[in-house]
Formats: C-alpha cells, structure tokens, sequence
C-alpha cells in the first residue's frame, strides 16, 4: 500500500540545508496499524505530513497504492487526500468559526456527500468520541480535549482507508484515550482500515501491530509489537 | 497565598447559562507543588485561566497575596500577571512572526528588563529546555513539542513567583518530560516558585506533593502526594 525509497526532506535556513529526513524506506501493507514514535523534533510529523501527502519530500520516492505520488501538484494530493486519507493534525487545525458539527462535516462536503446523510454521520463520529452535547460549539468554546476529538472525528467520518493520527491523545486523560485506541483498533480490525499514528506513550503504542522509533530524521527500529 | 471560595464560572449558551465551574473553594499556600487532573472537559483550563488572572468568575471571590482579585480591570490582572505570574498555556499561545528568542523575551520586554540582559537570560531558558539550535526559528518552523518547550521557556524567564502550567509535557518524549519535570522541581525546591500543573498523566502528577482532581466542575478530591 505505501512504499517509501530513501524519502528526504530539508528547509531552507539562512542559505544552507537544514536536514531533517535523512533517508527514510520503509514499506506498510494494507490493514496495518503502525506506531511511529521518537524524540520531540526527530522528524515524525514531517514524516506522517509526507505520507499524508499533505507536503512532498525533497528527494526520494513514494509510492501509494501502486502509484507514484512524490511530484504530483497540489490539486492531485489534494485528490488523493479527499479519497483515500483521513488526517489528526497534532495541531488540531480545525476551522475557528464553524461548529464541531460542521468541521467533522468538511471531508464529506468535498466527496460531494449529501447534506442529510453528511449531518447523520457527522453526529455519529462526534458521539463517538463523547461530544454529543458539544456539537454546536465552535473551538475556541471547546477544551483542548474536545478539540482533539473533534479533530479525530474529522479524520474517521469519511471512511477514508487510510488513517494518519498524529498524537491524537496528547490532550486527553486515560479513560477518554483507551475509548479513543478502542475506536482506532475497531477501524483496523472490523473495517479492515490502515492506521498510522504519533505517539510518545508507550500505553498508545501498546495498541498498535509495529512500532517504527525515528531517531534524528532515521528508522532507528522497525519491530513487530508482541 | 492563593484562596478562592466558591468560584463559579458559567459561559451564556442559546439564552442560557452553560455552568462550567460549579463552587470552586481551595488554598494553595507559596511554594507549594501541586498537580491538578480530570476527564477533558471537566474545567481544569477555564480553573487554570481564573487562577493566572487571565479571566474572570462568574461569582465568588479570588484573594491572592491578600489582595481581592476577582473584580479587577483587564488592566490591573495585566500588572499582577506581568509582576507576580507565569502561564504555559495548553495551546502554546506563540507569537507567529516571531523567533523563539523574541518569543521568550517578551515576558521582560513588559518587566522593563534591558536588551542584554533580557536576551542573555531567553538564550539560557532555551537552553535548558533543550532548544538552543532552534532559538531562531519561528513557530510554523518548530516541532510541535518545541513549542510547547518555548511555551514553557517563556513562563520560566521572568523569575515569576507563580507558575501555571496547562498539561506542558502533553506533546513531549518520556526523556523530554522527565528533564522538564526536574526544571520544575528545581524551581520549586532550590528557588521556592509555587507550580501548579494540570496534566492527564500519572507519571507527571508524581512529581507534585498534592494532587487536586476536578470533576464535571468540582473539586472531587484534594489529597497530599506520598
Ligand atoms: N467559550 C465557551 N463557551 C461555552 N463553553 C465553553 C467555553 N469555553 C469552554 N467551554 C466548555 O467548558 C468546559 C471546560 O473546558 P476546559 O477547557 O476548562 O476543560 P479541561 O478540563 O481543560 O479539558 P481538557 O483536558 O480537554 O483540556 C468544556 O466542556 C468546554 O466545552
Ligand atoms: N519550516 C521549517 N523550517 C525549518 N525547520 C523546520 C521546519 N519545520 C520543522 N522544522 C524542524 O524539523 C524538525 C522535525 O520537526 P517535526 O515536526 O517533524 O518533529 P516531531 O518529531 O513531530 O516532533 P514533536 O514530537 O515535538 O512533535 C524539528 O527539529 C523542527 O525544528
Ligand atoms: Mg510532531
Ligand atoms: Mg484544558
């Protein structure tokens, strides 16, 4: 399903070449859950952004699904995301002046789902993760919790095969994160989806079939989860 | 140094009144280490911003360092914050044309403190929260954990006699937030700041001597940490 050879990525910073992916290859089947984890500034969201092909790499070649994504334009990616990708931005990113409701409703909007059937199953995801009684709420009248949440509902509400979660329980205390790994592991084991997701805690990671350990823009370890 | 008694704070919803916080009575005395948990959402942010002087209840009474500070100007919890306060902030709160030098200086800008000494004193904060190589990046350039430790920086710079810390670990590596932890202690125990940290983890809360856990708005228990 994805296929990455010797991925790089390096900005720009004050006429030189700042590396950060030094040569990633790594291969992830379909159905999968992968855990990607590593020290702050090691290069995972970097890395999840490139898979989610929401940046391109500097050097090297993607493949997603037989076909090769690195140097497609942005209207392709784009393409591609509304399809195939569902995204938790460790950020969040959600949309300031529009309810919870509405932004979980975005993804559908774009794969031109109908109105009727896109508020259904946005009031099924937000109720998934416990938000039932915030629907209506804009962000900014949202916990930092809820917001992720909402952000995770965004990213599972258009039954996108493939699921890139980055820190999706940083702001959430234990209870609300095993109902949110239970989700995740429904997604992967009853819906046959591939989930690839952040996290710095060993617990999150527990969850997963592999973890993969970025050290320093490298795979320092890719292991089966026993 | 810090009471409140009977601290409600409710936000207007649809023509009613959502309650947020529901009778809030507590103590904390100086140079007290205390942690505060609870499910996402149940209001330990909104406690937090009353108690840093940066909002206001919607009723009781707020005395801090004997003074009553729950009916002051915008104005005047401006002055205490600036004198008396430091504040990590859940969602970071980074200036974005910013570097994060200019990020951490900010706190002594408003504290009067001259250019030298002011940047001399942000490089060695960075430094101890492990950024000195990123020191001149901007926000959109920086990790999402090397924000949250810029965050932290900037709430330490300014030898505030007070600091709240909103879940500042929540987007950092085990060994990131063990160092961070130990720069928190060691404000605590060698240079006698009072810190009151909400966090989701246990890990974290064992670095505190008490620990407070909010509930749906109220404070469900308040016991020393052994
Ligand atoms: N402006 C607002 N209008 C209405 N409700 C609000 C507003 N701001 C916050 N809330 C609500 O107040 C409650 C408490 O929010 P708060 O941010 O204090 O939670 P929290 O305990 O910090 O949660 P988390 O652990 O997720 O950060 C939430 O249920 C939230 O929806
Ligand atoms: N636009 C940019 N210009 C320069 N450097 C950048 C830019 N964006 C990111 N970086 C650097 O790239 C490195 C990797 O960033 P990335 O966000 O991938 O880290 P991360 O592993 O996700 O960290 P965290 O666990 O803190 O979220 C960091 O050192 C960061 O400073
Ligand atoms: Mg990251
Ligand atoms: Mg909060």
């Amino acid at each position: 399903l994805i296929e990455l050879k010797n991925i790089t990525k390096s900005y720009p910073l004050d006429g030189l070449q700042l590396k950060i992916l030094k040569g990633i290859s790594l291969k992830i089947d379909d159905g999968e859950f992968v855990a990607i984890m590593g020290p702050s500034g090691s290069g995972k969201s970097t890395l999840m952004n490139i898979l989610g092909c929401l940046d391109k790499p500097s050097s090297g070649t993607y493949l997603l699904d037989g076909q090769r994504v690195e140097n497609l334009s942005a209207d392709e990616l784009a393409e591609i995301r509304n399809r195939k990708i569902g995204f938790v931005f460790q950020g969040f990113n959600l949309l300031s002046r529009t309810t919870a409701l509405e932004n979980v409703e975005l993804p559908m909007v774009y794969a031109n789902i109908p109105a009727e059937k896109r508020e259904r199953r946005a009031k099924e995801a937000l109720a998934k993760v416990g938000l039932k009684e915030r629907m209506y709420h804009q962000p900014n009248q949202l916990s930092g919790g809820q917001q992720q949440r909402v952000a995770i509902a965004r990213a599972v509400v258009n039954e996108a095969p493939i699921v890139f979660a980055d820190e999706p329980t940083g702001n959430l205390d234990t209870k609300m994160s095993i109902e949110i790994m239970n989700l995740f592991t429904k997604l992967n084991e009853e819906l046959k989806r591939t989930i690839i997701l952040v996290t710095h805690e060993d617990d999150i990671a527990r969850y997963a079939k592999r973890i993969i350990r970025i050290v320093d823009g490298e795979i320092h370890s890719d292991e089966r989860n026993v």
